[in-house]
């Protein structure tokens, strides 16, 4: 087996069994700060596997980073393994990034969907949602990021009550286990203070609320930390990133994870759309995942370090 | 394999809340099988929409008939599947 795994190559997308296999590597590579944990399983039983980024400690405060929830986004999972090697070769060296781990530890769940994204590859490339059955419909599967306890079910033109809908909330909040197995680790670790989620595409940096069109007790601070982000991305390449609640910048959808954890205690609560550059939607090509990933963790980062010098 | 030959994505500029529910009524004809990639919403954010194969002609008169502004993002989608399966054996070779 090879040692080393810097011939994985992040330009191109790789099945699910490739990024659970570079997982390995990397804990391999970088055993002092990462280890995986498996906080569930899918519906169909495949691991969900999350990486822990830790230099010791006991249940520091933590920030959760995850992609892919929507399976067809295929940039977010790619733009996550990146991101994880980023961070496990900068402790050491980028002084931000070792002060952070010095005094947090990060969990990165590369792909929240794993179902859903074994689908994308064997059968439906275009697929959103869980593969889970509804029962009484011919139709498959939620759309995980309208299945949160949060406004669940609500009023809302970007949630559906039709099972073949693309963005069916579910039967109840927290039917999907991929949800379930997310809130249970994040409720009994207790100590999150961050909750960043990527998806694709559109350019936006989103925070609380899209259950409601009202402004979140923290608009102001969370407003100037994604302006900052923004400004981070923007400055690699040009891309230029909207911020805003979910609701202004899109439109009122219950259900949504970083309502969820706002509601929940968590303040720094962020998702990012990333890049189309205007021309392949989902269907990025692999030659600007490398880009994507360099700009997304610009942002990350900012926030990351207000994260970081501002506990609470 | 679901394959996407001859499916067409479209970016729809709304330009005020009438076109806007115009689009939001298209979304609503289940038998269209449209998939939006971007929903409509009230704000002037392009509206993205892949349109299986046998759709795209009525999809076209209906946004012509109402004067609504579209471009195609992609002329066809399974041209850009096959590329990006290319790659990826590329990647793996």
């Amino acid at each position: 087996k090879e040692r080393s795994s810097n011939t994985f190559n992040y330009g191109t997308y790789h099945t699910l069994e490739e990024i659970y296999t570079e997982l390995d590597h990397l804990v391999a590579e970088y055993s002092s700060i990462v280890s995986k944990l498996q906080i569930g399983q899918s519906y169909e039983k495949r691991p969900l596997y999350v990486l822990k980024f830790s230099t010791g400690g006991s249940n520091r405060p933590a920030i959760w980073l995850d992609a892919g929830i929507h399976s067809r986004e295929w940039v977010t999972q790619a733009s996550a393994i990146w991101i994880a090697r980023k961070i496990a070769s900068d402790y050491g060296k980028d002084p931000s990034i070792t002060s952070l781990l010095n005094r947090m530890d990060i969990f990165l769940l590369t792909v929240s969907n794993p179902d859903g994204y074994v689908f994308t590859h064997t059968t439906n490339r275009m697929w959103r949602k869980t593969r889970s059955k509804n029962q009484g419909s011919l139709c498959i599967g939620v759309d995980p990021n309208r299945n949160w306890d949060a406004g669940f079910g609500g009023r809302s033109p970007g949630a559906s009550s039709k099972p073949c809908s693309e963005s069916y909330h579910g039967p109840k909040a927290n039917s999907e286990v991929e949800v379930k197995s997310v809130v249970n680790f994040i409720k009994n670790h207790g100590n999150i203070r961050a909750f960043l989620t990527l998806h694709s595409y559109s350019q936006l940096l989103m925070y609380p609320y899209g259950y409601k069109c009202t402004k979140p007790a923290d608009y102001a601070e969370l407003d100037a930390v994604g302006r900052s982000a923004a400004n981070s991305i923007r400055s690699l390449y040009g891309t230029t990133f909207r911020v805003g609640t979910i609701c202004n910048v899109i439109y009122q959808a219950s259900g949504g994870s970083i309502d969820w954890s706002y509601d929940n205690g968590i303040k720094y609560s962020f998702a990012f759309e990333l890049r189309d550059t205007g021309r392949y939607g989902f269907l990025l090509p692999s030659n600007q995942i490398i880009p994507t990933a360099e700009e997304t963790w610009l942002g990350l980062k900012t926030i990351m370090e207000h994260v970081r010098d501002n506990s609470y | 394999l679901e394959t996407f030959v001859g499916h067409q994505v479209l970016r729809i500029m709304t330009r005020n809340e009438e076109e806007v529910e115009k689009i939001q009524l298209l979304e609503s004809l289940e038998h269209l099988e449209l998939d939006f990639w971007i929903n409509p919403s009230a704000l002037a954010q392009p509206v993205d929409v892949r349109i299986p194969a046998n759709s795209v002609q009525a999809v076209k008169a209906f946004l012509e008939a109402h004067g609504i502004q579209y471009s195609i993002l992609i002329e066809d989608l399974q041209v850009i599947l096959d590329k990006e399966k290319e790659d990826m054996a590329c990647g793996q070779q």
